[in-house]
């Protein structure tokens, strides 16, 4: 059983791809298989893997162009785009190309569907596929809707990023009326945190009431929840990217260190209880 | 003569809605006639200026849809958005709807100058015109730059937001060589600036080299710089928004208004210096 998860929020700069990385890398070194679908033109994540943008062959747009087909069968050979970047950690890269993806499959009947053909052969393999999503609710973040099991939100603690909730979670909801009815939000990951303004605590205490509320109803988000710890702002979380580097390999104890390892704890955790209760007669 | 001014920068949560909103707010208090023109959709900057959504009669989405005409007769009259929301401030407000506008233009042959036609006859009356664009390059941030004479590109000092600037710039230039041959770049905003870490001053010092490399060359950003102060990260810029107030109702004193209120002297100064050049015989 793989854990497909999507990182996603339509605004931008909210600590997506940081999240996906160093969760990814964090689980990694635990001893878990990841794997990274870059699915951001911006290519950040792969950037932030140290994978060089000139050295990528096949990238997520060729893969997106030319998918296995419905049965599994012909098109370009996802393992064919797999960097393996660190020990247990796997990335299929992005590349700016990709933002031509969007128009050039606009009109194919199948145009959400073709991200969850490439993962297909790869969920033996990995046992988290982690998506880094673009900042848009556009083609390429709907395909990683459409191939998730769980969406996990990164956002940051502040008035005007509340406005944006509702958009985003409208949206999983629509593509799980359609395409990906077991599509679930599993939480909101707090990124660049300061809990000691007041500021940040009401908004958390926003967030809180609006899970609470969804609670029995029967929504996307109804047993949604805010993942502990949240991460705090590092600058140290700012500098890695730019020696391609996870934070472990750049500052191990730093606090942004601390903060991803202890929540890649809890959601290794989550998942193992998940599992053992499924596998309980 | 008017100051008119895009602040545009693709990557999101970067600060263009609060310089926008906050440089503004800080020169109708010098005395300066001012008019915020909200070009997105998610309308953040009507919000933080305490307009309330339900109340807009006429938007920015109506103007762009029915402008003047090229003769500057016809079309929706722009004053009847016009919307005065503090002494010497007015707002051109927006509405979700604005981002319908992006499809519903693509194939109008003055897709791009529409924003311009409706900014002519505001031209007499405001001495400042900013124009808050959305996190994208697409047809709403170019309407922004086709109406412009200045571009001024709010940033963070991070690795990965240096990434995204190039291709600010190459849209900027592909503008100045069409559509808006008059197009300068300004200079940059530093956000939510934290100048002690030397993270920060090495991006800073990245941006100078890279202006400086520019001085020579018949760029529109040759003659660009990095604005003075940076506008420090301070929760009150981040609280004031939930109560639809600037800084400067909100908290009159905090770092966040005495830096926007000295980056407001500065471009005052600025503006005021060129005019007197230009009326020297
Ligand atoms: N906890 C943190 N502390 C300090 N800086 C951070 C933190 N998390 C992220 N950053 C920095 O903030 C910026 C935005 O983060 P990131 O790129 O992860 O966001 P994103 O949501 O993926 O952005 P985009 O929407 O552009 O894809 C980056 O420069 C990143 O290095
Ligand atoms: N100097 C600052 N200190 C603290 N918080 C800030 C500062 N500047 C902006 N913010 C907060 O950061 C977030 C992003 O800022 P803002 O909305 O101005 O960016 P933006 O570039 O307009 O975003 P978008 O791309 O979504 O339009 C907001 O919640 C805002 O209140
Ligand atoms: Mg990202
Ligand atoms: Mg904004």
């Amino acid at each position: 059983l793989t854990r497909v998860v999507a990182f996603m929020n339509q605004k931008g700069g909210v600590g997506k791809t940081t999240t996906v990385v160093n969760l990814a890398a964090a689980l990694a070194e635990l001893g878990r298989k990841v794997l990274v679908v870059d699915l951001d033109p911006q290519a950040h994540a792969s950037l932030h893997l140290g994978v060089d943008a000139e050295s990528v062959g096949v990238s997520v747009y060729d893969l997106l162009l030319d998918p296995p087909g419905p049965d599994g069968r012909g098109g370009t050979d996802p393992l064919d785009a797999l960097r393996c970047v660190r020990p247990n950690l796997a990335v299929l890269p992005a590349v700016t190309d990709l933002a031509a993806a969007e128009s050039e499959l606009a009109s194919a009947p199948d145009r959400q569907q073709r991200l969850a053909r490439v993962l297909e052969p790869l969920k033996k393999v990995y046992e988290f596929i982690f998506m880094d999503c673009p900042p848009s609710l556009g083609l390429l973040t709907l395909n990683g809707l459409a191939a998730a099991r769980e969406v996990i939100v990164p956002m940051k603690a502040e008035f005007l990023a509340l406005q944006g909730v509702g958009k985003l979670f409208q949206t999983v909801h629509l593509m799980g009326q359609g395409v990906n009815p077991h599509l679930r939000v599993t939480g909101v990951v707090m990124c660049m945190h300061d809990e000691s303004t007041r500021h940040a605590k009401e908004v958390v205490a926003d967030l809180e009431r609006y899970f609470a509320e969804a609670r029995d109803q029967k929504l996307p988000w109804s047993s949604a929840r805010i993942y502990r710890p949240a991460i705090r702002r590092n600058v140290k979380l700012a500098e890695s990217p730019s020696f391609g580097q996870t934070v472990f390999e750049y500052a191990a104890d730093c606090p942004g260190a601390e903060d991803y390892r202890a929540l890649a704890l809890a959601m290794a955790k989550e998942w193992d209880e998940l599992l053992a209760r499924l596998s309980r007669p």
